[in-house]
């Protein structure tokens, strides 16, 4: 564990409580992608399967433990919440997120590192995790105004997996034996994805004025 | 030693 993966962890953490917090405090989800929050119930389910046979340390187990029960939290909000429900923009909402799904399933079945179930499964959490985003992204555009909460959501998100790389350089120049080609081209993809989100975040945040996203 | 996959990232 280094500071880098740490920080990295915990901000991925604000990012939900985030979230959850503007969902439960506003009773409302506006601006926030039903799809994407699908996408990354799927990516925790996927990826830790490995709490049911492999223990890495207390700090691992619990943190997933969180990540999968927010998830879930977050979907049951925005799809079954007698009144948040009403406040998801299911028109804004139009990403065909399907076929992130279906592609991330067969980019993983020809690209892994050892064709077992679980591993398939893994490395299509680490494809499908890298390009969840899209659904948002592509919301937060048609939205217009983005309120703070949902802005910030995704700031802590995309600076998450910024510091995730910054880890990976850390590990990989320190630890003998790392080394997770899959994980960092993914992780590497995902993080440019936003590229664009991130500037006119901090061009908004440096004028002043509420985020909107042309 | 070779490096190796390792899965101990969240």
């Amino acid at each position: 564990m280094n500071v880098f993966r740490l920080a990295g962890d915990l901000t991925h953490l604000l990012s939900l409580v985030v979230l959850l917090l503007k969902i439960v405090a506003t009773k409302s989800c506006r601006g926030v992608s039903a799809k994407t929050q699908e996408l990354y119930a799927i990516v925790f389910v996927t990826r830790y399967l490995d709490l049911l046979f492999s223990f890495v340390s207390l700090y691992n187990s619990v943190m997933k433990v969180v990540f999968l029960g927010s998830a879930f939290s977050i979907v049951y909000f925005m799809r079954y919440h007698k009144v948040v429900r009403h406040t998801y923009d299911r028109e804004l909402d139009t990403f065909r997120s399907s076929f992130l799904v279906a592609g991330s399933m067969v980019l993983a079945l020809l690209i892994n590192s050892k064709y077992t179930f679980f591993e398939v499964l893994w490395t299509f959490s680490i494809y499908l995790e890298a390009v969840a985003i899209l659904p948002q992204l592509v919301m937060l555009q048609r939205t217009g105004n983005i309120d703070n909460l949902t802005g910030n959501y995704v700031f802590l998100l995309g600076m998450y997996r910024g510091l995730y790389i910054l880890n990976w350089i850390y590990r990989y120049s320190t630890e003998r034996r790392y080394w997770q080609m899959i994980v960092w081209v993914s992780g590497i993809i995902q993080t440019a994805l936003y590229a664009d989100f991130f500037y006119y975040y901090l061009k908004c945040w440096n004028e002043n004025r509420t985020l909107v996203i042309p | 030693e070779s490096r190796g996959e390792m899965k101990d990232e969240l």
